[in-house]
């Protein structure tokens, strides 16, 4: 998978 | 992750359980304000959208799922529901919530950290969370005598924000590089609107009787 743009929050 | 995240996230989530449970249990969505749960999941929609391309833990994925499924569930029940529908306040609830959903959209476009589709509709969404509860709380204001699981629903979703906040203290604190301007002021002025409620929540509890927004 992509690694998401930092967005690791809820 | 760290024990303030994590009780932030079981906070949101036994707050939408107690929501589904007074649907549910009782029958009845009276004093619930259907703009909020349909806020709520734009809110998700647009945020979680990055289900489909990225993946950081099976724990992110699964709560994005389940909070999609109970906003949904939520927004069902109070519209379509052959017998709970019936109990929605709609008079009480007439907040115009489509210049939140305007207002939060322009902010986005206007503030944002990365002129892209997905990241103009996540910066959206944490704008849009934001004030979600507005239309809330103003109904409560409206309905007089608040059941105890309508208020116990507001107390948990606000306590969920207080403690996000305590992890973004503890992440800065001991993470490298940890910086996200824009979701801590949205998520502290989200965290504020809460004050008022949070007040006369706990003097309400504290004096042993039901909850009344004067």
């Amino acid at each position: 998978a992509i690694i998401n743009e930092g967005h690791d929050e809820l | 992750m760290n024990v303030f995240r994590l009780a932030g996230d079981l906070t949101h989530l036994l707050s939408l359980v107690v929501l589904l449970l007074k649907i549910v249990a009782t029958k009845s969505c009276r004093g619930v304000s259907a703009k909020t749960q349909e806020l709520y999941a734009i809110v998700f929609v647009t945020r979680y959208l990055d289900l489909l391309f990225s993946f950081v833990s099976l724990y992110n994925s699964v709560m994005k799922v389940v909070f999609l499924g109970s906003a949904f569930s939520i927004v069902y029940f109070m519209r379509y529901h052959k017998v709970v529908r019936h109990t929605y306040d709609r008079e009480l609830d007439t907040f115009r919530s489509s210049f939140l959903v305007a207002g939060s959209m322009v902010l986005a476009l206007l503030i944002n950290s990365k002129y892209t589709f997905f990241e103009v509709l996540w910066t959206f969404s944490i704008y849009l969370e934001a004030v979600a509860i507005l239309p809330q709380l103003v109904m409560l204001q409206r309905t007089g005598n608040i059941d105890n699981l309508t208020g116990n629903y507001v107390f948990l979703l606000g306590m969920y924000r207080g403690l996000y906040i305590l992890n973004w203290i503890y992440r800065y604190s001991t993470e490298r590089r940890y910086w996200q301007m824009i979701v801590w002021v949205s998520g502290i002025i989200q965290t504020a609107l809460y004050a008022d409620f949070f007040y006369y929540y706990l003097k309400c509890w504290n004096e042993n009787r039901t909850l009344v927004i004067p």
